[in-house]
């Protein structure tokens, strides 16, 4: 059963998840059908600036985030920044769009000059993050935990992150039994896609320097 | 590493400034 103490946390994540969102001008300009490869590429870092800057928005109202050091605040944000970013677009691509949204999507970042050995392993991230058929609250538990990971380089304290982490990890495991009660394994799942994140966060640099160089 | 400081600089401005939604 689920506290009421977890429930408040639940829902200040969740808030803080929905709250903070790439802004509409910018999602507009993603959908247009017709660009040229310059304009993709400055809209692709346009955007990939703007997901720090909600990043930042969304971690800023995890409960006790703002009271550890402020050095870790920026060396944990640091270290999740790519793998939480991932998450959060494999998030943005399992929802239901418009039809059509999807594709057009899926088209700029196979026309950004990426090469495609990095593109592979990105879209069969998505195609596994959407199979999970997560549930918001899921979602906004995983990212937080994900931002929340002791071991991050430079951490000093990490005893003070794992304190923040591990309430989150307890309600996210409750919450998957209840939530997917036919998958006793779900919850072992979930944490399964936090180590392909760390894959992801490993090719990250290799992938922009062969882009840059594109 | 220009890449890291570009992303560190971000956060900071971030966390210490307003980002309206």
């Amino acid at each position: 059963e689920i506290t009421k103490e977890q429930r408040t946390l639940m829902r200040l994540i969740v808030d803080a998840h929905n709250r903070h969102q790439i802004p509409q001008d910018i999602t507009k300009k993603l959908l247009q059908e017709q660009y040229s490869a310059e304009e993709n590429f400055l809209l692709l870092t346009e955007v990939a600036t703007n997901q720090v800057q909600v990043l930042v928005e969304f971690t800023k109202n995890i409960p006790g985030f703002l009271s550890l050091d402020h050095e870790d605040q920026i060396a944990l944000l640091k270290g999740s920044a790519v793998e939480a970013m991932f998450l959060r677009s494999a998030q943005v691509f399992s929802r239901k769009m418009p039809n059509g949204y999807i594709e057009v999507l899926e088209e700029r970042i196979r026309k950004s000059g990426i090469s495609e050995e990095f593109i592979t392993p990105m879209f069969n991230f998505y195609k596994s993050i959407n199979e999970l058929h997560m549930v918001e609250e899921e979602q906004a538990l995983l990212t937080a935990i994900t931002i929340l990971t002791p071991d991050r380089p430079y951490v000093k304290d990490q005893q003070a992150v794992e304190r923040l982490q591990e309430p989150m990890l307890d309600v996210l495991r409750k919450l998957c039994i209840l939530q997917h009660p036919q998958e006793p394994q779900y919850f072992a799942r979930l944490l399964g896609r936090l180590t392909e994140l760390r894959t992801l966060n490993h090719y990250h640099a290799e992938m922009l320097t062969s882009w840059r160089m594109n | 590493p220009g890449n890291s400081i570009g992303l560190e600089a971000i956060i900071r401005k971030a966390l210490m400034g307003k980002y309206d939604d």
